[in-house]
């Protein structure tokens, strides 16, 4: 309807189109924020190279799919974090995992997370590694050994280990810190940690805001 | 469901897409381009409440004549124009933690629109 008329729906004032247009995209951003349990657009402060990317996605879509949450008040959805490098000396390789605590505040529980590294191995060889997961303790501000795996590969590429429920649920809290602890030399020199596309990263299928649904309604 | 077009004023689904360039999003969400953020709007006269937005039926025919021969005796609330059908809206975005979230939020994108 033109300026200055009336809403044929409400009655009220009818908006000029630009006026109209306005209000709708703000209503779609606080739509769309809501729902994804933001208060406020994210600003990217690591943004993630594009080989990366691709690379993430193309893994993610072989994960096996989890079953729908059967409350629809809470929302299924796969988080992809990729690794920050921490502490790390000539034995022992530190991976810093982060998740938003926007979704721990609302409520998250990671169902399942797999580890994806990367590994360039000589032709022929078998390596092992350790891997140790490493979570805060409530009294203290040192990390402790919840649990570890002894992993045997013998082939260059890319490889998935599913993490347990000690590795769950620090995810779940927002942080993990997995220790890579190679057992020699060649597979000290293995893993392969930088580079664009060759990032190790977590990929965790979640359940967000079942708690933070009913509180507000 | 009925497209609005033109100057219609009966129930219809106005389309509305807003792109995720145009608003600055773009850097955060990887996709898809934008949201079709459609909503219902128009008139929903009472002989034509309960009409599913959809071609009525005969039985519905009948039922909206009988309405609008009697309509001027019903008392009680008028009739709105609603979303009848929506599917969620899949996006996969950047959260600040530069981490990569897939997800499906359910009934975002109206389908149709019809008289409550």
């Amino acid at each position: 309807p033109r300026a200055g008329g009336q809403c044929p729906a409400c009655g009220g004032p009818t908006l000029d189109l630009e006026s109209q247009r306005e209000l709708l995209l703000d209503l779609a951003k606080r739509s769309i924020l809501d729902k994804l349990h933001l208060r406020q657009r994210p600003t990217l402060n690591h943004p993630v190279s594009r080989a990366a990317l691709r690379t993430a996605l193309q893994r993610l879509h072989g994960l096996p799919q989890g079953a729908l949450p059967e409350d629809n008040r809470e929302q299924e959805c796969e988080i992809i974090s990729f690794a920050k490098t921490g502490l790390s000396t000539i034995n022992q390789t530190r991976l810093d995992f982060h998740f938003s605590s926007d979704r721990t505040a609302g409520g998250m529980e990671v169902q399942q997370a797999s580890l994806m590294f990367f590994v360039q191995l000589p032709s022929n060889t078998t390596w092992t590694l350790k891997l140790r997961v490493l979570v805060l303790s409530p009294y203290n501000t040192n990390l402790t050994l919840a649990t570890q795996y002894l992993l045997e590969v013998n082939a260059s590429g890319w490889h998935q280990l599913l993490l347990g429920p000690e590795a769950q649920a620090a995810c779940s809290q927002g942080h993990l810190t997995l220790e890579l602890v190679p057992e020699d030399q060649v597979a000290r020199s293995s893993v392969i940690l930088g580079g664009a596309a060759h990032r190790p990263f977590v990929a965790a299928r979640v359940r967000v805001g079942g708690k933070h649904r009913i509180r507000r309604r | 469901g009925i497209d609005c077009q033109g100057g219609s004023r009966m129930c219809c689904r106005q389309e509305f897409f807003v792109d995720f360039r145009e608003i600055g999003w773009h850097d955060w969400i990887i996709q898809p381009e934008g949201y079709a953020m459609n909503f219902c709007i128009g008139q929903c006269p009472l002989h034509i409440a309960g009409m599913p937005g959809i071609a009525a039926s005969f039985h519905t025919a009948v039922l909206n004549l009988l309405k609008a021969n009697t309509a001027a005796g019903t008392t009680g609330g008028g009739s709105c124009c609603v979303p009848t059908s929506r599917r969620p809206l899949s996006l996969l975005y950047y959260d600040r933690d530069s981490n990569i979230v897939k997800t499906d939020i359910p009934d975002m994108v109206v389908e149709a629109c019809g008289c409550s």
